[in-house]
């Protein structure tokens, strides 16, 4: 499987998508 | 690679598979005159010593039973259900003195907490929620969440129990504007949560804030999926899928796991193995549960098969034991062992 299909990757996805969501 | 050119795991032909590579253990009978829907392996604490036991339900009975020694059980513990019936244990990881369980006809209506009192070990039963009550999952942590209604009026429910069992605290998630069918919690990322949803999607939440993080929509090539495991690595989350509702099909057989890769930060998935029956054998996913790398279904067709995810191909086949279909299959909660069950009761565990 490649990864380019799912574009680019964040190892701090959880805190990145957390810091930009609705509270 | 896009979904559609899913990887395919390889296909044995079932006379290649050993059931040898099962062994069993032992075994519980449960003579009852209703239908076993349900079975477990938790730890439970009495007199102060955490033990190894296996929780067997049945439409009117939950029971609780000790390890006598290696090879034989004894049933300790019994609570009755005389008005709504008994659809399923639901296991509470860190909890060693309580077994949840939801009940209802079809859909949960009830979530009960059971329990023994310290004085004089008399079981007890606690109702937790009522409701029309769509999933309901233990988390780590002595957590359980839980959903109720429908994409409209949905409530996302985060119990928290205290080390004693009893319950502590309540939070809510954010609901998405979809219906929330299952709950899967991620290893590797202690406080995410997943949901699968009536319409395809995989929605993640932050358990700390309730904060609804993502929702990533996932191929509609099979409907209802259910997620049994989900796996934070690299930035990325694997997620194991079943689908109960997949028709068989020339390009992929008869699929019943399918392992999904999501990058969260842009909600993008693609398909990296998809687990099919081993040829010659028929049917389609009945249940089955998952833990680490190992996938087992039953089949309808009466049988078990056990998939290793990451060889990505069937390593065995379970046919049924006395010409009595398999009905129930689990991982066990306290070793490596493989729970077994039949309509009638009894119980297999399998090394």
């Amino acid at each position: 499987c490649s990864t380019a299909d799912l574009g680019p990757i964040s190892l701090n996805w959880f805190e990145e998508l957390s810091s930009e969501a609705p509270p | 690679r896009p979904t559609e050119q899913t990887e395919t795991a390889d296909l044995p032909a079932c006379d290649s598979l050993n059931p040898g590579n099962l062994q069993l253990v032992s075994e519980l009978k449960n003579p009852s005159s209703s239908c076993s829907v349900d079975v477990s392996a938790m730890w439970w604490e009495r007199a102060g010593t955490k033990e190894p036991c296996i929780i067997t339900a049945c439409e009117d009975v939950v029971s609780l039973w000790k390890p006598l020694n290696s090879l034989q059980w004894e049933k300790v513990h019994t609570w009755h259900f005389t008005e709504v019936p008994v659809l399923q244990i639901v296991p509470v990881p860190d909890v060693y003195n309580l077994i949840c369980v939801a009940l209802g006809s079809l859909e949960i209506r009830e979530i009960r907490a059971l329990l023994c009192s310290s004085g004089d070990e008399s079981e007890k039963q606690v109702l937790l929620k009522s409701g029309d009550i769509k999933a309901v999952l233990g988390l780590t942590k002595r957590r359980l969440v839980s959903s109720t209604g429908n994409f409209c009026n949905q409530q996302i429910q985060i119990m928290s129990f205290a080390e004693d069992g009893s319950s502590k605290d309540e939070q809510l998630l954010m609901p998405p504007d979809e219906t929330v069918l299952t709950f899967a919690e991620v290893q590797g990322t202690q406080e995410a949560l997943l949901g699968t949803t009536t319409v395809n999607s995989i929605v993640i939440w932050n358990l700390k804030t309730g904060q609804l993080l993502k929702k990533v929509h996932i191929d509609d090539s099979y409907q209802a999926s259910v997620c049994h495991r989900a796996y934070s690595e690299m930035g990325l989350l694997f997620v194991v899928l079943s689908y109960p509702c997949a028709k068989e099909s020339q390009a992929f057989g008869s699929p019943v796991f399918q392992l999904l890769v999501i990058n969260p930060k842009t909600a993008r998935s693609v398909g990296v193995l998809l687990c099919s029956l081993p040829q010659g054998e028929a049917g389609r996913f009945l249940e089955g549960d998952v833990k680490d790398h190992i996938a087992a279904a039953v089949l309808t067709s009466g049988t078990i098969a056990i998939w290793d995810l990451l060889l990505g191909h069937c390593t065995a086949l379970l046919p049924p034991v006395s010409d009595q279909s398999w009905s129930l299959v689990k991982w066990s909660g306290t070793d490596s062992h493989l729970l077994a069950g039949q309509k009638d009761g009894n119980i297999f565990i399998y090394r």
